[in-house]
């Protein structure tokens, strides 16, 4: 109502293919898919085991469900559609009437154990965006830092792992610039995660985790965590918005990702008191 | 500054490499839950304490009126599960927002309840539009969520003072009686 954000959602694929934020539009889609982690001896390095300490796929990434089942909830302070992708990823895409952000709010495992290899979930933002092979994360936790794929600045790179070796650490935001049409795409994440931007138009986050065997890197064991005697099941947020990097509009992309980090970063406390005289005496 | 020394020494600790990247063994990780989780209660007593000075219109302790009530605070550490045992089991509650930021905010609240019909006021008094809306199975089903909440109330806080709290009136009413009475969300499909 007080912000001028929405999205559209696919009604055949259950997909999200268009966003707008602060009445600027473009397509977008989002999806889950996950990689099967590699399983070696840890003898030599080409027989690592994916593991906590390395991120080494196994195989071409794959969708992570054929078909989504999703339901819209359309209210005066929140929108959002409900999605099921499989039996352990689902998400609410949520707007609400004063923020200019479009909130992804996914719950994701137990992860399945019964297979050879674990499964390493990731979610991909994809656009038409132009951007060079180029993103830009804020690995240090200070500033936005340039990232080419398959490049590093001070020595020539021969890319041995294609996936992992062009993910960096985001702690709490990764950006794609479309120069041509001054635009930015940024997300906004709650955790500290590993991403990238393997194609053109691309954000790619890693969210969530299961890893079979160790890596003989130190921690000697398995990353395959429980709560209440199942797979680890988690909760969290991406928040998405883009807008023009010149001055047609009063909000730049930087400034708004600036307000959002702030409220999210140094987000208010809510408390609770029992109420124990009238409405009117307490007033 | 005792009630703070627990979480402290927990964001010590948790300076360690281990526990910044999450590569630490299970049961380390269930101890690192173990410390942060006493630290924040110890720092509930400073909280709650700084929050009745600050309502009751006290800055300091000189000026503290023993007869001035003493209002319990309560948070709610799984309130990212829809679940938290206050809102759930009181009918008429007050939510107290604290805005550490030095600029006034707004902001959405979303409060776990077990359904029926609320009416939220402001500190005047003047309702506030609300909505209710179902909490999601996949939320619902998570494991060790301990539960009866079945909805999520939402409301819009304005104008939430820099460095300062903004209360509401949470009352749940059994008839609908005014245009801002929360009630499901109608529209709700299947797809």
């Amino acid at each position: 109502k007080d912000t001028d954000t929405s999205f559209q959602i696919n009604s055949l694929t259950g997909l999200i293919t268009e966003v707008r934020v602060d009445g600027v539009s473009m397509p977008l889609t989002q999806n889950f898919f996950y990689y099967e982690g590699y399983v070696g001896d840890n003898r030599v390095f080409s027989n690592r085991s994916s593991g906590a300490y390395v991120f080494r796929p196994y195989g071409p990434i794959k969708p992570a469900s054929n078909g989504v089942r999703f339901t819209p909830i359309i209210g005066e302070i929140i929108a959002e559609a409900r999605q099921t992708f499989n039996e352990y990823i689902s998400q609410s895409i949520r707007i609400n009437r004063i923020e200019n952000y479009i909130e992804f709010d996914w719950v994701i495992g137990p992860l399945p154990t019964n297979e050879l290899r674990g499964r390493e979930i990731v979610t991909r933002y994809s656009t038409n965006f132009q951007s060079n092979s180029t993103f830009y994360t804020d690995s240090n936790g200070k500033e936005m830092l340039k990232r080419r794929i398959n490049f590093r600045p001070t020595w020539k790179l021969n890319v041995s792992e294609p996936v992992s070796g062009n993910y960096y650490p985001v702690t709490s935001k990764i950006t794609i610039r479309d120069e041509q049409q001054h635009l930015e795409l940024a997300v906004l994440n709650d955790r500290a995660q590993g991403g990238s931007s393997l194609n053109d138009g691309e954000i790619e986050l890693m969210i969530h985790r299961n890893c079979l065997h160790d890596d003989a890197f130190g921690v000697g064991e398995a990353l395959n965590e429980t709560a209440f005697g199942k797979g680890l099941v988690i909760r969290g947020s991406h928040y998405l918005t883009f807008g023009y990097t010149d001055n047609r509009k009063a909000q730049t992309p930087a400034f708004i990702e600036k307000d959002i980090a702030q409220k999210k970063l140094l987000d208010s406390w809510t408390f609770i008191s029992p109420l124990q005289t009238t409405p009117k005496e307490y007033q | 500054r005792i009630d703070l020394n627990a979480l402290r020494e927990a964001m010590g600790v948790m300076q360690h490499h281990d526990a910044v990247t999450g590569t630490e063994k299970q049961h380390v990780a269930n101890d690192y839950a173990r410390l942060l989780q006493r630290g924040i209660e110890e720092c509930e007593i400073i909280s709650n304490a700084a929050l009745n000075k600050l309502t009751n219109g006290t800055t300091n302790s000189s000026s503290h009126n023993p007869e001035e009530s003493v209002q319990p605070f309560y948070h709610c550490p799984l309130a990212n599960i829809s679940q938290c045992a206050s809102t759930e089991n009181l009918d008429n509650f007050v939510v107290t927002i604290y805005n550490p930021l030095s600029r006034s905010i707004d902001k959405v609240i979303n409060i776990p309840v077990v359904g029926g019909s609320y009416n939220v006021t402001d500190s005047k008094g003047v309702a506030v539009l609300t909505q209710l809306v179902p909490i999601a199975d996949f939320v619902i089903n998570i494991p060790g969520r301990s539960s009866n909440a079945t909805y999520d109330l939402y409301f819009v806080a304005t104008a939430i003072p820099a460095l300062g709290f903004k209360s509401y009136i949470v009352s749940k009413t059994k008839s609908k009686n005014n245009d801002y009475n929360s009630e499901e969300t109608s529209n709700r499909i299947s797809i």
